[in-house]
């Protein structure tokens, strides 16, 4: 599910997107404890030259995009994630077992022009 | 188009959607580890996943392994005062990770606590196997006692650190692991009526429920631990 963007935002700036996995929906709910669902956000969005000197951009991408201006055939900055955080799964196999695994940078949790 | 949940699972490290005929019960340990994670994933809090605060131990996949053993000399009525005689067999080769063993923790339920049946005192008897034997009939060869000790009553959880099983795992990879648990009455010239004890008996066989939660370090999941400068 998408979750809405707070109104008044620029859609087309690169920012964090929102999407739920419900593992219902994937009939997972039969062998998932918890969590209920996954976070699947991801990163989309424009990076001009003006996005790159402020939020939490990285200073080559300031500089790409300032070449960018120069001589358009260098790429602009592309919108990437800037903060990840892991998950934890509790969950039971097909042998009786309980397992609780966790999984690093699996959730975007911050976007930035990189 | 239609979610490719096959990728997702090799990704998760599954080979397919297990199908449980029924879940197991959860012990309160993890549903304690998986309920802070999700706060602190909700609160933003940065998680050091590869260490399990709960249990002190390092580790990136916590592993509840039933028991699948089988009970001794069911038939016989109790004799000099040995109440319980089991094999606990835990399949190790289940281990998902195959990383280090930091944690081998047996947990025998005696069943739930209740005011009713407060006695008799019972003796726990805790020894490896050597020679398992015939599968359910002939009583295997011990090796080392691991641990034996006085418990007030047949109630409530008893857990067990098996740090030997985890240095054996590391070493040799054990396929599995057999334990040879013994419960005694112990004498008490109180209560001394045997039906006590058999009705003791009776409802340990019934309630007595094993399980060992093991914990596994992939150093390719887990960066080597940041330890705080002092």
């Amino acid at each position: 599910a998408a979750i809405p963007v707070p109104k008044g935002f620029c859609r087309n700036l690169c920012h964090r997107h929102q999407l739920f996995i419900s593992f219902q929906d994937l009939g997972w709910h039969k062998w998932v404890i918890a969590p209920k669902g996954f976070m699947a956000n991801y990163c989309h969005g424009d990076c001009p030259f003006s996005m790159t000197t402020y939020s939490n951009s990285s200073n080559y991408a300031f500089m790409q995009a300032l070449m960018h201006r120069v001589d358009p055939k260098v790429p602009k900055a592309v919108c990437v994630p800037t903060k990840l955080s892991p998950i934890s799964m509790l969950y039971q196999d097909s042998d009786k077992n309980v397992i609780l695994r966790h999984y690093e940078d699996m959730v975007v949790d911050e976007c930035g022009c990189g | 188009s239609e979610f490719q949940d096959y990728d997702f699972l090799q990704f998760l490290g599954l080979e397919k959607a297990p199908s449980p005929h029924r879940f197991q019960p959860v012990p309160r340990i993890l549903r304690k580890i998986i309920r802070a994670r999700e706060d602190a994933a909700a609160s933003g809090a940065s998680q050091d996943l590869c260490y399990v605060k709960e249990l002190g131990v390092r580790g990136n996949l916590l592993q509840l392994l039933p028991d699948q053993g089988f009970f001794l000399n069911t038939q016989k009525p109790p004799q000099d005062g040995s109440c319980l005689q089991k094999v606990l067999y835990f399949n190790l080769s289940a281990i998902q990770e195959k990383g280090k063993l930091t944690l081998a923790q047996l947990t025998l339920d005696l069943g739930p606590r209740s005011y009713y049946h407060l006695r008799p005192e019972l003796v726990v008897a805790l020894s490896m196997v050597k020679d398992r034997g015939a599968w359910g009939r002939s009583h295997p060869a011990l090796g080392r006692l691991l641990t034996q000790l006085s418990v007030p009553g047949p109630q409530g959880p008893l857990q067990f650190n098996l740090q030997g099983v985890a240095k054996d795992w590391n070493r040799n990879r054990l396929k599995n692991l057999d334990l040879y648990l013994e419960i005694l009455v112990k004498e008490d010239r109180y209560s001394g009526v045997n039906v006590q004890r058999e009705n003791a008996c009776d409802r340990l066989v019934r309630s007595l429920h094993a399980s060992l939660l093991v914990a596994t370090l992939n150093p390719k999941r887990c960066h080597p631990s940041s330890r705080k400068r002092r």
